[in-house]
């Protein structure tokens, strides 16, 4: 079995995942938690983005992925404030 | 590549080095020099010009370059050794479009041969390509990976690959070629012979507004609508890659040239193959297509010479389901043949219409039959059309208006 990613690595996965677009940023007004299903799929997605296995599990290949030296934008666009909005 | 729907409209754009990398051993010279090959990079697979301006402009530059640490007035701090590298703005009116900065912090290296160090100049040809549109890619060679791959070689020398010369070329067309171009660089390779006859007009692009797909496809995450030889892509946030629709044939390498209409598309569970239908006749593909011949429908248990109107495949039981006008059939994947006692009548999907466009199962598990300008949503595990259905495609795939007037399903009664 994989190592079960320590709870330091899953905050690292949503911060990371949240900071490139992959999962929506919180409402701290909702208040509403990640559902468990949503985080993996988001995690499949950066997974199938960065070209690794997709497990839609925080394993150490993924978590390793995440520390890589990158870009600052996010992957998915339109989820992150750099991308210029027309207006409709 | 995703573009990020923003570009230049105008073909020659300004640069300048703002400030340099401090402690880094890269001369001013040096830092311009390698900026300026990166710009190239670009300029020669397009018909974009890039000029380097002094301080004294009247005007900023389009593409104004900086180096600093931390925090530095954008909302993107830097962190340091690693982490993040640079970051580039796309390209509008605002004055911090373009404009690209790079974490000062980091080791900057030009031709390091032990590995040492971020080699500058990929790292600015990777940025300028958001200072020109492109957002992340995530084809193995393209230069527009998040990730840092390490040096590209020599910048005089250095080619883009094919996936970022497209995604350029959707944003600024292609390079014009004049008979004065000396090729400055190694010839490219030669392109694939054309899809269309070379003496057909060219062909006016569909309106996507206009629905009536041919297919759609749920694939990978993203959903892609078939329409004759061009076919658009949403992704899973929502945002269309582009507004301007792809050419089947260069995206789908291998499909014959002569096949001109996909009636369906899916991706098949558990493997994730991609089979496009057109005809009597489905093809298979991974990555490329495989197998090479057209396989009969017949393999799916359709009688011979039937064709599809919708194919999908329901994730409730992995199964296959083959829709043409009111009738439909099924294939067991696990099983790897057809179920016996089809066709059936399509009643069975209460609400759905006779000869659907297409059907597709979206990231969130719900079922969509589509046709003309509207689609019919069957909640997760659901065999029942939600009451509000149909609803207009426009609004919520394709980022086009509702239409205003055309048939539109009796409203139930609201509850006095």
């Amino acid at each position: 079995r994989a190592r079960e990613p320590s709870a330091q690595d899953v905050s690292l996965g949503v911060d990371w995942l949240t900071r490139y677009g992959y999962l929506p940023p919180p409402h701290p007004a909702q208040a509403q938690l990640q559902s468990p299903a949503k985080l993996r799929d988001a995690i499949k997605v950066m997974q199938r983005f960065a070209g690794l296995p997709e497990t839609g599990i925080l394993d150490p290949l993924t978590v390793a992925t995440m520390h890589k030296p990158r870009c600052s934008l996010p992957d998915v666009l339109g989820a992150a404030g750099l991308v210029r909005r027309r207006r409709r | 590549y995703a573009l990020s729907g923003s570009v230049w409209k105008k073909r020659t754009l300004t640069w300048r080095v703002n400030s340099f990398p401090q402690g880094s051993g890269l001369s001013q010279e040096t830092v311009r020099t390698l900026m300026h090959h990166a710009l190239t990079t670009w300029g020669a697979e397009s018909d974009l010009r890039f000029q380097e301006v002094g301080s004294q402009g009247p005007t900023e530059p389009d593409i104004l370059i900086d180096f600093a640490r931390a925090y530095h007035q954008d909302s993107y701090p830097f962190d340091g050794q690693g982490g993040t590298l640079a970051h580039a703005f796309f390209p509008g009116e605002h004055p911090i479009s373009g404009d690209t900065h790079f974490d000062d912090e980091e080791t900057w290296t030009f031709g390091s041969k032990d590995g040492e160090g971020t080699d500058l100049f990929a790292v600015a040809v990777h940025e300028f390509g958001h200072a020109l549109g492109l957002g992340h890619s995530s084809a193995p060679d393209s230069i527009m990976r998040p990730f840092y791959q390490g040096p590209v070689g020599n910048p005089a020398e250095y080619r883009l690959s094919q996936d970022d010369r497209e995604g350029l070329q959707q944003l600024y067309g292609r390079a014009p070629q004049t008979p004065y171009d000396k090729p400055t660089r190694k010839p490219l390779a030669p392109l694939p012979p054309p899809a269309l006859p070379p003496d057909s007009p060219p062909q006016p692009l569909p309106d996507r507004c206009d629905g009536n797909f041919d297919a759609i496809a749920n694939i990978r995450g993203e959903t892609f609508f078939f329409k004759g030889p061009w076919f658009w892509r949403l992704q899973p946030s929502g945002q269309l890659v582009s507004p301007r629709p792809a050419r089947l044939h260069r995206f789908w390498e291998g499909l014959p040239a002569q096949v001109k209409v996909i009636q369906a598309a899916y991706a098949r569970h558990p493997d994730g193959r991609i089979l496009l239908f057109s005809g009597p006749q489905f093809w298979s593909f991974q990555d490329r297509l495989l197998e090479g011949a057209a396989r009969p429908l017949t393999e799916l248990g359709l009688p011979p010479g039937e064709e599809v109107d919708a194919v999908f495949s329901w994730p409730l039981n992995g199964k296959t389901y083959l829709i043409r006008g009111q009738q439909y059939w099924r294939y067991d994947e696990a099983a790897a043949r057809p179920d016996p006692g089809y066709p059936r009548d399509l009643s069975l999907w209460e609400g759905a219409p006779p000869a659907p466009d297409d059907v597709t199962v979206s990231n969130t598990g719900d079922t969509y039959f589509f046709k003309g300008l509207q689609y019919w949503r069957f909640p997760k595990g659901s065999i029942k059309a939600e009451p509000d259905s149909p609803q207009p495609m426009g609004p919520k795939f394709l980022d086009c208006p509702a239409p205003t007037v055309g048939p539109q399903a009796p409203r139930p009664p609201r509850a006095t």
